[in-house]
């Protein structure tokens, strides 16, 4: 259980703030729009509304005792850096911030930032790369021609077993591999080449990129 | 060989458009800021300034001939719904938009979008994941409690046997188990329990996300 303070409630924000409190953390929650504040009540631990370009302010809140701050105001780079640097100031072990391009995110890492990401361009890249693979719901890069995808299963392997698709078994990397069966919230590693696809499933594959492809062209 | 238009060149659009022209798609960059449309020259097919709420403006464009349209506006919740309402009019055949919560979600996909994200809430939940695994490179959800990380191997963990290191076989979702082994370029699927770990290693765990979790901590 780990003590973290969110600073900006915007959509990143209030997403980590709430899945950290999920998580079992001490979340404290901070934002200078009372609404936003008011609509996390319930979902985090301590939702404040305040100015955190105000050290003084970070000071109250018992700041200086957290473990981890997450600085997550996006368009103001200003606010941003500002309180990033404040926290760095108090001494918080572990800074994580957002930035909007490269040269926001080299000050931040100059600055000292433990952490440094950019959500949107993150999410670019991974859209980009699935977007031709329809079924492909997320992706995970294992080196740049080869990686592993949580796809849906294609209509057409519905009813069918996992050999009668086409996919390989675990230790195959030559083919498609399936690593993993989610039915709702049911979940089977590595499974049987006799298992059989329904409609609805997700698989999660690792295979050539060509490959996984492949899966979904018709 | 694709035809992507992007609506709206901010953090989202700008990455997926650049991306995209790299992956070798022909991609029209549509913005109503100059700039951002300036920004984009000589980093994709056609960066064009104009308003994509306006059907002519789109049609002139020959966006009816585009296998895919992205609508990448943001903030602009109305212009948003709207463009992708016009996309879907003109007839593309899949559309991506993004939606900025739930009830958004919702209505896009009522309107018949074919795939809507929520950048900032994926990165957000992936960020609260990887959080307190240090050596995490990334994570891809299957459901709230179980996921599929990348990470470094743990200093402790160097030169031990995967079985010593507490890993088990791929098959038993109730400890943590490799389902991939990274060695600089080369990959094994499934590794034994007696494979021994190596300085740089990159393993593909899952498992429930406590149990993943320990694995860093000392
Ligand atoms: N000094 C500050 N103190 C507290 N909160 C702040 C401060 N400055 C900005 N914020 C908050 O940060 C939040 C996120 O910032 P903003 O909306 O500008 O970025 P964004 O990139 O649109 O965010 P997202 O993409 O996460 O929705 C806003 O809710 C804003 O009120
Ligand atoms: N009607 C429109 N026609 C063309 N472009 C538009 C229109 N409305 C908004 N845009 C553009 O969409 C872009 C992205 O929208 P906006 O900046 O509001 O969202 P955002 O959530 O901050 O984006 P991001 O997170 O990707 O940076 C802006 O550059 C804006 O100029």
């Amino acid at each position: 259980k780990k003590l973290v303070a969110v600073v900006g409630l915007g959509r990143l924000g209030s997403e980590v703030a709430r899945t950290l409190y999920q998580l079992g953390h001490d979340v404290l929650a901070i934002d200078q729009d009372e609404q936003l504040v008011q609509d996390l009540t319930g979902e985090v631990t301590h939702p404040v509304r305040g100015d955190a370009t105000n050290e003084n302010v970070l000071r109250e809140l018992g700041i200086h005792n957290y473990d981890v701050a997450i600085v997550a105001i996006g368009t103001n780079v200003q606010a941003n850096i500002m309180v990033s640097v404040l926290f760095k100031t108090i001494g918080i072990p572990y800074i994580v911030s957002r930035a909007n391009n490269e040269l926001h995110a080299n000050t931040l890492e100059r600055i000292g930032c433990n952490k440094v990401i950019q959500p949107e361009a993150e999410s670019g890249t991974r859209l980009a790369h699935m977007l031709f693979t329809p079924e492909a719901q997320e992706y995970m890069e294992l080196t740049s021609a080869f990686g592993i995808s949580r796809i849906r299963v294609p209509d057409r392997f519905v009813n069918m077993t996992l050999k009668e698709s086409g996919f390989t078994g675990v230790r195959d990397k030559y083919g498609v591999a399936v690593l993993a069966l989610k039915r709702g919230d049911d979940i089977t590693l590595s499974p049987d080449g006799e298992d059989r696809l329904a409609n609805g499933d997700v698989m999660v594959v690792v295979g050539r990129d060509e490959l996984v492809g492949r899966i979904s062209a018709t």
